[in-house]
């Protein structure tokens, strides 16, 4: 039968123009490597659902973008991570939200959608039920990048000296 | 943030999407991506649906819902409904985007801001993969 994925990979991460070639090259070949997984699934018979999961366990583990290892950091300097999936044919849903330790959040949301009578679980909540699942659990920690950190500490730097130059008294 | 929609040949549309959120957010911000609704739909009546952008906006419009509600109030095809929403998303100020599917296999990715990661694939062999400005 006739099948078909389609991936994003953010918004507003960075523009073309500010890519070196070699960092397009990078993105290009995790996006493709994307691509050929979910085809992969799909191609043998698996499921959206199976494919959607695999495509997204695949990216969050990838560390250029803005989710699972690679995420942006809060305020308070540790990554807060959100997932969800629905399904198409049962219109099942499950999401998690905030939380800290859960390594592939999606696959998180997919046990809330297949093995809870509940649609979101958030925090702690989240981390137990994952865990109680036999999800992978890591150190927040395991998230930060070199990258990320470094711009979350330029961030507040700048935030510092803005703090300085707007101190009228 | 990161996404996939699917159609498998089954005829079964899924969507998912995970992310990390806002930069330096406080509180607890928790933004559209784990939603349902508002970053993330399914339903195989008409499409399955993941965002990306300024999540505020996403939820306050149920944007991936809403391209779902096009199609099925409206009878539009995935195409104008993803229109009719993205140009909602731009009139209210809204930055972003968002993949989407239907039940034969038509795809859509439309969006208003710059750095956006996109790919597609079906079984006919067709693929493409591409940074927008």
């Amino acid at each position: 039968g006739k099948y078909a994925l389609a991936i994003h990979g953010g918004a507003g991460v960075m523009s073309r123009e500010r890519m070196s070639e070699d960092m397009q090259k990078r993105y290009i070949d995790k996006l493709d490597k994307a691509l050929r997984i979910g085809d992969s699934v799909l191609k043998t018979g698996g499921t959206s659902r199976e494919a959607v999961v695999s495509v997204i366990t695949y990216l969050e583990d990838c560390p250029l973008f803005n989710a699972g290892k690679g995420a942006v950091l809060t305020s308070e300097g540790r990554t807060e991570l959100d997932a969800s999936i629905m399904d198409g044919e049962t219109r099942n849903a499950g999401a998690i939200a905030g939380v800290t330790d859960i390594k592939n959040p999606i696959q998180a949301a997919l046990k809330v959608m297949e093995e809870s009578e509940h649609v979101m679980l958030s925090g702690d909540g989240a981390s137990e039920f994952a865990r109680s699942k036999g999800l992978t659990m890591v150190k927040n920690s395991y998230f930060k990048t070199r990258e990320r950190l470094d711009s979350f500490q330029n961030l507040k730097k700048r935030e510092k000296e803005q703090a300085r130059i707007d101190k009228h008294g | 943030t990161v996404g996939c929609v699917a159609l498998d040949s089954d005829g079964n549309i899924c969507a998912g999407t995970s992310t990390g959120g806002m930069m330096n957010k406080k509180f607890g911000r928790i933004g559209d991506s784990p939603i349902i609704g508002a970053g993330t739909w399914a339903d195989n009546q008409t499409c399955a649906v993941s965002c990306t952008g300024h999540g505020e906006y996403f939820i306050r419009l149920t944007v991936a819902r809403d391209i779902a509600a096009h199609m099925e109030y409206k009878n539009q095809i995935l195409r104008d409904a993803g229109n009719a929403v993205l140009e909602k998303l731009t009139l209210a100020g809204g930055t972003g985007g968002f993949i989407a599917i239907d039940k034969s296999g038509n795809i859509i990715m439309p969006f208003n801001t710059s750095g956006m990661f996109r790919g597609y694939v079906k079984s006919d062999g067709e693929k493409e993969i591409a940074i927008f400005r």
